[in-house]
């Protein structure tokens, strides 16, 4: 504990002085070994240019840390998972490899379309107890969208499956995991439920070859197809550089055994 | 004097302020929130397991308290007696977002021990 506890070593408590850097440089290489040993890290990130912090993952720490009591005109449009959180004391995002996505031999994009996950990255020791995985619906401008409109025109289903097998000849076996019916006269995020599969690749360690996502429009218009939900990159009209916000999104919730629960904390 | 009684406080064992600010040690490219927390440490003299001013009192029982401690036992330490966790979102080494709860990261009492 005291090698936690106190962050700062035995040095850092008496005056750093000026005239001797190599002592205060010593010193913070020393805090940032206690840090890095704490979060688990064998070297200090390097991040590149290119790393994006999802939204969503910034407000679930404001909604945690107790920050979002004090900005309250930051609002947030979703409810704090209380029942993954309570379970968890890490949260992981990943971004689907964008590289292994495969078009058809037509140059048509498959549906399903199929997302891998890398997830090497999570530590042996760190027990995932449920994931999400997070698309972007954007609203669709025409009649169906008004809201007293009951009509099929804006109706769409998604479907979430997990690939089963790895793909051969376009075929790809699945089983469905989670399905939703939406309107598209609304933007906003829907979360899927993908924890068996997730928990049958880290803690079963199944192959994981992935998952699929299908959006039907239900009476099939082809000129509604692939608009309203962003899965890919180039499928969305009109190419736009905030793709990395809006790109589906894996969630895992797990727990290392090393600290308490993510449960909401009230501000000190 | 309460001016000296003032001195003699301050050096006993209690908690410290200690912010750490990510950015002051370049830190902040891969902690993306908070920027720094308020850690705190313990620090001061145990004056433990009789304080000196006893000694000034010549109550017999206080005496033979006071002339019977062993002097070779090594004085108690100013240690955190209680922390407190955080929570912390940052980039690990693929850039992928972690969000984690730190045990023990904050100093909330400090005791001799």
């Amino acid at each position: 504990e005291s090698s936690y506890a106190s962050l700062i070593p035995e040095e850092g408590k008496k005056k750093v002085s000026a005239h001797n850097p190599a002592q205060s440089h010593d010193l913070l290489l020393d805090f940032e070994a206690t840090l890095l040993q704490m979060f688990g890290l064998q070297r200090r990130p390097r991040p590149s240019d290119s790393a994006v912090v999802p939204q969503y993952l910034l407000d679930l720490y404001r909604l945690q840390s107790g920050e979002l009591e004090d900005a309250p005109g930051h609002d947030v449009n979703f409810d704090y998972p209380e029942r993954s959180t309570s379970r968890a004391n890490t949260v992981r995002g990943f971004h689907h490899e964008e590289h292994m996505e495969e078009l058809q031999a037509d140059g048509s994009w498959p549906t399903p379309l199929r997302f891998l996950f890398n997830l090497s990255n999570i530590p042996e020791d760190e027990l995932i107890s449920s994931a999400e995985l997070r698309l972007y619906r954007q609203q669709i401008d025409d009649a169906s969208s008004d809201p007293q409109h009951t009509g099929e025109e804006g109706l769409h289903r998604i479907n979430i499956y997990e690939v089963l097998k790895p793909p051969r000849a376009g075929q790809i076996i699945t089983q469905l995991l989670d399905t939703r019916l939406v309107r598209h006269n609304s933007s906003k995020w829907e979360s899927f439920d993908v924890g068996p599969a997730v928990l049958r690749w880290t803690r079963d360690k199944l192959s994981n070859h992935g998952l699929a996502v299908e959006v039907l429009h239900l009476n099939q218009t082809p000129r509604q197809q692939g608009r309203h939900v962003r899965v890919s990159r180039s499928l969305h009209p009109v190419p736009s550089d905030d793709w990395d916000q809006f790109r589906p999104l894996l969630v895992t919730f797990g727990h290392d055994g090393k600290s308490h629960p993510l449960t909401r904390r009230t501000k000190r | 004097s309460p001016k000296q009684r003032g001195r003699k406080r301050n050096r006993n064992c209690r908690r410290h302020a200690l912010y750490v600010d990510f950015s002051d040690v370049g830190w902040n490219d891969w902690i993306v929130a908070p920027p720094g927390y308020q850690a705190f440490y313990c620090n001061g003299e145990c004056p433990f397991p009789l304080a000196d001013h006893l000694n000034s009192t010549n109550h017999a029982i206080v005496q033979t308290l006071v002339n019977s401690v062993n002097t070779n036992i090594p004085k108690a330490c100013c240690v955190p007696t209680e922390l407190s966790a955080i929570s912390m979102l940052y980039l690990d080494e693929t850039d992928r977002v972690v969000l984690k709860n730190y045990q023990e990261m904050v100093v909330e009492g400090c005791g001799c021990r």
